[in-house]
Order: structure tokens, then C-alpha cells, then sequence
């Protein structure tokens, strides 16, 4: 555990909060894409698969916990509590033209043919691509709210101080992860836009 | 290479 590590998982966690906190407290869920919190709930779901067959650390079990129970809870939001609020309209990006090709590529490329390892290498790139949905919402309705720009200026934060943790754990634990950094750097370019 | 169990990130 570094500095940039530490410092990403908090700005994930504020960007996870601060989106279910906006739906919430504006009892709306109107310019965030359902489809996009769809596609984080899968990511979170198959990365933290091990949650039933390791245990690293408390840390990690109980933020593994809660970004998955947040996920839930925005997509229960979007979905029942305040559908009527979800511009589903403007939310019309295809996610299979996403889920497929990232399913087949963790197929062809991961660290380890095994369900475990294959879903964990799925969640990777699909994390990385997960926000065009939203992305693709904001192109087709013009501005995003200032909150949803807080998002995700601390997502792409998240991701970008990530790749900062890899640096210095390939420089100081000769720790390196080509499926991550790769799939890390594709998602920090994306938040850039 | 990585085996899922030393995946320590989140």
C-alpha cells in the first residue's frame, strides 16, 4: 500500500459516493446513464469474485464490500426507486458492442485460463470502456450537471493516480501487470476527454 | 503470471 494507491481507492469511493449522494438528495437520476452503473455493477460483481475465496485484508474485504453494495444501490435507484426521473432515451448506446468483444478478448488474453482469472481479467477492460454509456449520453444531451462532472473528474483521478501506484510499485516492489497498466491507461485517456 | 488470489487491488 502506497500513497497513490491509497489516495485512488479514496477518490473511487468519493466518486461512487458522491453519484449515489446527487441521486439521492435530487431525488433524480436524470443525465446519468443507467447503463453505465449497469456495466460498474458487472465489473465490481466479477472482479470481487475472490471475496469468496480469499481473504487479503480487512481493508480490502470491507472496500471490496462497499463499492459493490453502492453499485447496487445506484443502479437500484436509476432503475425502480426513481425511474421515472432515468432519461432512458438519450441512453441509447449499445452495451453488447462493449460486453462482447471485451468478453472475447479476456478469453484470448489473460494471466491464467481458469473462471476466476478470466472474469477478473473481463473486469478490467470492461471497467476500462464501462463509461461510454455515460460519455456517449453527455455527447447526445450536450452539458453534464456539475455534479456529474465531479464524478467523473474523480473517477478519472482514481484510475490516473492507479497508474501512478504502478510505477512506483514496478520501481520499488518489481511489481508489474500488463492486463492492469494497459487497461488502466486506455481508461485514463478516456476520462481526459 | 498474476493468479487471482494476489490480485490485492481494487
Amino acid at each position: 500500500m502506497n500513497v497513490f494507491r491509497l489516495t485512488g481507492d479514496l477518490s473511487h469511493l468519493a466518486a461512487i459516493i458522491i453519484l449515489l449522494l446527487k441521486i439521492w438528495k435530487t431525488r433524480s437520476c436524470a443525465g446519468i446513464s443507467g447503463k453505465s452503473q449497469i456495466l460498474f455493477a458487472l465489473v465490481f460483481t466479477t472482479r470481487y469474485l475472490d471475496l469468496l475465496t480469499s481473504f487479503i485484508s480487512l481493508y480490502n474485504t470491507s472496500m471490496k464490500v462497499i463499492y459493490i453494495g453502492c453499485s447496487y444501490a445506484t443502479v437500484y435507484l436509476i432503475y425502480m426507486k426513481f425511474r421515472a426521473t432515468y432519461d432512458g432515451n438519450h441512453d441509447s448506446f449499445r452495451v453488447e458492442f462493449l460486453v462482447v468483444p471485451v468478453g472475447g478478448l479476456a478469453v484470448l488474453i489473460n494471466h491464467d485460463f481458469s473462471p476466476l482469472e478470466i472474469l477478473w481479467t473481463f473486469s478490467i477492460y470492461l471497467e476500462s470502456v464501462a463509461i461510454l454509456p455515460q460519455l456517449f449520453m453527455i455527447s447526445k444531451t450536450g452539458e453534464a450537471e456539475t455534479i456529474t462532472t465531479h464524478y467523473l473528474f474523480c473517477l478519472g483521478l482514481y484510475r490516473a493516480l492507479y497508474l501512478f501506484n504502478w510505477i512506483w510499485r514496478y520501481y520499488f516492489e518489481g511489481f508489474f501487470d500488463m492486463i492492469a497498466i494497459v487497461a488502466g491507461v486506455v481508461q485514463t485517456v478516456l476520462y481526459c476527454d | 503470471g498474476m493468479r487471482v488470489e494476489e490480485h490485492d487491488e481494487l
